[in-house]
């Protein structure tokens, strides 16, 4: 029977076996287009998926796209869903996305956190970190946007094993987060990560780990901006924007500062939708209104990559 | 499976500085077991907490005694999840 990702409920959640199916539908309806690759293997041994959107060429400048590092945020893996199925279908219809994808291609993890999306189905809803045990601690997992080698382990993150924020025992010490920045530096052609969280409604951008602003603060602000207000047009959600340090709080270790200190300049993070009943518990029937509104907003940053080589 | 019955989300809304302090303090006491789902960042900014049902009543006379103020956001998390899992079984069929 051929698959096909038109019977796809994009307006309900899934668990991973199907998202991991559903991938490989999207990569027969558009096999010119999509690819599906695996970066590494999670603690547990799951397979970690990346989808290659690419017309061709050879280590073009590439957009690094991820959801559902802290596994819980459900709302994250389901608009990535939407979106990565909104690429392959805009792709030769929308301009802006073709125009991206006849220069670029975008790379898209859209289950960063496997285990702990996993666990979240089975046993605690409610998880965010990894699922890696820690030496000496009954409490298992690290925050794996807390992992990262960019001020790694000072403020905003923890060093107990049983917060939610630990960092972990050393930088890129979670399979989950080392296979991501072994991908980007042996790429070497990676222009802007937009790594996307919920709940808050707010665009990020780069320093998380102090409140100096970055050297492109000026233009990560501006494009902040632009992307906020379009994302604004469609239901009227209004989202704040910022660096991390000055819009939430200090926090190091974060996965926007690595990219920037590793010489992405366009690096951001969306936190998505929040109606303010739900939380992280974002009823299924507001997945396709959220992917739709941050749609314009992640065409706006990729765009502006498009239009500013460097 | 952890179930959730009886526990609540807070959103909580620190009016100061010092009252943001005081969240950090109760955030801190890990007994309490509390699931911040939203950090403490401005006055007037919310924060949320989940709370478990045997924490409840000793975080709303906290919140209280420092009149601090808050709303329930989530009444009952487990009724949430149990209509989310509903809904995914509905949508499979």
């Amino acid at each position: 029977i051929g698959r096909s990702t038109d019977s796809f409920d994009f307006a309900s959640y899934h668990t991973i076996d199907e998202i991991y199916d559903w991938m490989d539908t999207l990569v027969d309806g558009h096999p010119n287009l999509v690819s599906k690759f695996q970066i590494g293997q999670s603690y547990e041994n799951r397979p970690l998926y990346v989808l290659k959107f690419s017309t061709g060429g050879s280590n073009r400048p590439a957009i690094w796209l991820d959801t559902g590092i802290h596994s819980r945020e459900w709302i994250t893996q389901a608009t990535g869903l939407w979106t990565a199925n909104k690429i392959a279908e805009e792709y030769g219809k929308d301009p802006s996305i073709t125009a991206i994808l006849d220069s670029m291609d975008i790379f898209f993890e859209i289950i960063t956190n496997p285990d702990g999306f996993a666990y979240t189905h089975s046993s605690n809803r409610m998880w965010r970190k990894t699922r890696s045990i820690n030496a000496g601690s009954s409490c298992v997992g690290v925050d794996p946007n807390r992992n990262w080698d960019a001020g790694f382990g000072g403020f905003g993150s923890s060093s107990n094993p049983c917060s939610e924020t630990y960092h972990g025992p050393y930088p890129h010490s979670e399979r989950e987060v080392k296979s991501i920045v072994d991908f980007i530096r042996s790429h070497g052609n990676v222009k802007s990560v937009i790594s996307i969280h919920s709940y808050s409604q707010m665009l990020l951008f780069p320093y998380g780990y102090t409140t100096a602003p970055a050297p492109d603060y000026q233009e990560l602000n501006e494009l902040a901006k632009k992307a906020v207000t379009d994302l604004a047009a469609l239901y009227g959600t209004k989202y704040t924007y910022g660096s991390i340090a000055d819009t939430i709080y200090l926090a190091d270790g974060t996965t926007v500062d690595w990219a920037y200190e590793n010489g992405i300049k366009y690096s951001f993070t969306f936190e998505l939708r929040d109606t303010g009943r739900y939380g992280f518990l974002l009823p299924s029937s507001q997945i396709i209104p959220t992917a739709t509104e941050t749609w314009p907003a992640l065409l706006d940053i990729m765009v502006h990559v498009l239009e500013h080589p460097y | 499976e952890k179930i959730f019955v009886g526990d609540q989300v807070l959103r909580i809304t620190p009016s100061d500085e010092e009252q943001i302090t005081l969240l950090r303090t109760l955030y801190e006491v890990t007994e309490l077991q509390l699931d911040v789902w939203r950090h403490p960042t401005s006055p007037g900014q919310p924060t949320d907490l989940r709370v478990s049902f045997s924490s409840l009543q000793a975080v709303k006379v906290f919140l209280e005694h420092h009149s601090i103020s808050y709303s329930i956001m989530i009444e009952n998390v487990q009724e949430l999840l149990d209509e989310e899992k509903k809904s995914m079984m509905k949508s499979k069929r």
